[in-house]
Formats: structure tokens, sequence, C-alpha cells
């Protein structure tokens, strides 16, 4: 199918077209065919996700094509995050809460 | 609490906007931010603070692979504070390097780091009292992102599951859009009408190209994305006058 660019224009774009611009804005280029139709492949994926995101968000966000709509979502983690936190800060007193006044 | 705040437009808060390309350091990113926005605030001097010291000193060692902002802030401690940006720069390759702290001059330092109640109304208070604090959120959201105000739900970003350490730099409201019937009466499309939305300022370390100039909006009010789950800030004081004690004979 074909999917609009984020710039308007008169006519949608196909998909390869956007990419072919996503390419040249971030400059990226893939070693072989097969990792330029797989980027290809997850980054309609994004193209999707992100036109999702835009239908559901409550707020005024605009989602669409980013430096990072050739990534998994697991790849974009792995790269970007940190390890996910623990489930308490290790070797910070805890928080005073106004209840624990008083006690010994 | 102020209904909008913006340390952005403190002369001394440093503007530059960090890239942390491949490596893993944005809680290295977020506390130098941290350090050097309460730096300008306190002292009225712009720094610029090393994050490749926190990234080679600290205790884990890990460069590259991933952190917390408190180990940035106990390497701080440890080291007595931090070189600058111009003498120890970011390389942000794999490998942590030996520690190269004591080959330079600190520029910055602190006294203490605190974790500030899961309230996003004192975030608000200590925020515009104190200065920019970090937050550790979900960045799912992210990776789609481009401009304006994400406003969450625990469905679409988990607010347990916080990855990406940032810097709270501010809050503001966005203007309210009256539903407009001249519109509709002239056959156009109806303007849903929208309230104003409460939303933080946040800056983020990949880069100026990436989304608002380097930063972002989330909705304020609905622990978006789990913003209130690690609220951690440095304590940079001026040294007190030292009041002169002397021993009760």
């Amino acid at each position: 199918g074909s999917l609009r660019a984020q710039a308007p224009g008169p006519q949608p774009l196909e998909l390869k077209e956007v990419f072919t611009l996503f390419q040249i804005q971030y400059n990226r280029s893939y070693s072989s065919p097969s990792e330029h139709a797989r980027r290809l492949h997850i980054f309609a994926r994004n193209l999707d996700q992100a036109q999702q995101l835009q239908e559901e968000d409550l707020g005024t966000a605009k989602f669409g094509v980013t430096p990072f709509s050739d990534l998994t979502e697991e790849e974009f983690a792995q790269v970007y995050g940190h390890q996910e936190a623990p489930g308490r800060v290790p070797n910070v007193s805890s928080k005073v809460v106004p209840e624990e006044w008083g006690k010994s | 609490v102020p209904s909008t705040c913006d340390w952005r437009k403190w002369a001394e808060v440093t503007k530059t906007v960090r890239n942390q390309n491949n490596c893993k350091c944005c809680w290295a990113m977020a506390a130098a931010g941290n350090i050097e926005a309460l730096w300008g605030i306190k002292h009225r001097q712009s720094v610029e603070v090393s994050v490749q010291e926190l990234l080679d000193c600290n205790r884990c060692g890990n460069g590259c692979n991933g952190g917390f902002v408190w180990d940035a802030f106990i390497t701080v401690l440890n080291n007595s504070g931090l070189a600058s940006e111009k003498d120890y720069p970011f390389r942000g390759d794999d490998k942590a390097q030996k520690c190269q702290a004591k080959k330079h001059k600190n520029v910055a330092w602190i006294q203490d780091f605190i974790m500030l109640m899961d309230n996003e109304q004192a975030i608000a208070s200590h925020l515009a009292t104190h200065g920019p604090i970090t937050v550790t959120i979900n960045m799912k959201l992210l990776q789609h992102y481009q401009e304006g105000v994400i406003r969450a739900t625990p469905t679409t970003c988990n607010p347990n599951l916080v990855d990406h350490s940032v810097l709270l730099m501010g809050f503001g409201k966005t203007k309210s859009v009256a539903r407009m019937p001249a519109e509709a009466s002239q056959g156009g499309a109806l303007t849903r009408p929208r309230r104003s939305t409460p939303y933080w300022i946040l800056k983020n370390s990949w880069g100026p190209k990436w989304g608002e100039k380097g930063y972002f909006r989330m909705h304020r009010g609905s622990n978006a994305c789990g913003i209130t789950k690690y609220p951690l800030t440095a304590r940079v004081d001026k040294p007190a006058k030292q009041l002169s004690v002397s021993c009760p004979p």
C-alpha cells in the first residue's frame, strides 16, 4: 500500500519513497539488499505503530518518522535504554514520611 | 507552585543538548545535566561537566553498558567533584577506560543527593524552587515521538517499567482551543474543543535534532510513563558561612 509522508504534498508517497527519504535524512545505509529489505519491513511496521499511537494519544503529541524508525522496539530499548531500574534504590535512605515522625 | 516554570530561560543553565549516540549513558548525561543546571543556578556560573568521568570512574566500571543516576552521584561524591567536559571529553565508546579523574581539576561538586517524593505536586514545587531534577521514565513512546505533549495511559506506557533517565526542566500548560462554530457552518471540519493540558518539559540526550530541539513534553498529573518513580537530584549549595564554635569549658 501507500503511506502519506510526513511533509504535506499533493500525492501520498509510496512506502519505498518515504523510506528513501528517511535514509537520506538520517544518513542510513545497510550492508546488503536483504538487510535493506529487513529494515524496510521494520520501518513499515513502525509507521503503522506511530499511526496507531497518533490515533490513541489523548494529548497533542505527533508521532511519525524519527531517527529510530528503522529499529525494532527491542533494538531501540537495547541501544538507548539502561537496564530496568530495580524495585527500590539500593543504599539510599528511604523517603521521610510525616507518619513516621515521632517514632523511635 | 507557579503555573509555569522553565529553567531553559535561566542564563547560566547550560543550553547544550547532549547526544549519547550508541552509548547507554542516559543516566550519566541526566546526572551531569542536573549538576550543571544546579551549579548555574546556585553559583551563577555556567559549567559543562565530564560525562566520560562518570562512565570511567563508576563503581561498576561498565562504561556504555548502562547504569543508574544514583551511581553517577556516588561517583561525583567519591571523586569530590567532576572535571570539565573540555578537559575530559565524551568518547562514548564501548570500553570503559581507566579513571582519569585525578589528572584533571574539578569544576563542579555536590554536597549530597536526594530522592524526592513520588508526587507530581511535590516534584513541581521542588523543581520551581531549586532547579532541574532527574527522572527515569518508560521510553517506549519516545521511539516515534516528533513533537507535542504525550498523554500516555498505563496501557500505552507502563509506569512500572522505567528504563531511560532524562532531565526535568520545567512545566507549563497548553492553550485551550475553543470549538469554532464558524468553521462548521462553512462546511469545514469541526475543531474538537481542547482543554489546556498541563505538561512537563524534559531534556533528552539524543541530540538537538530529536523531538522539540532535543526536548519533549509529557502530561503532568497522571504519572505519565512512570515519571514519579525515581525523581533524583543532587544538592548543590554554596558553602555556608562557618560559625566559629568553641567547646564549653
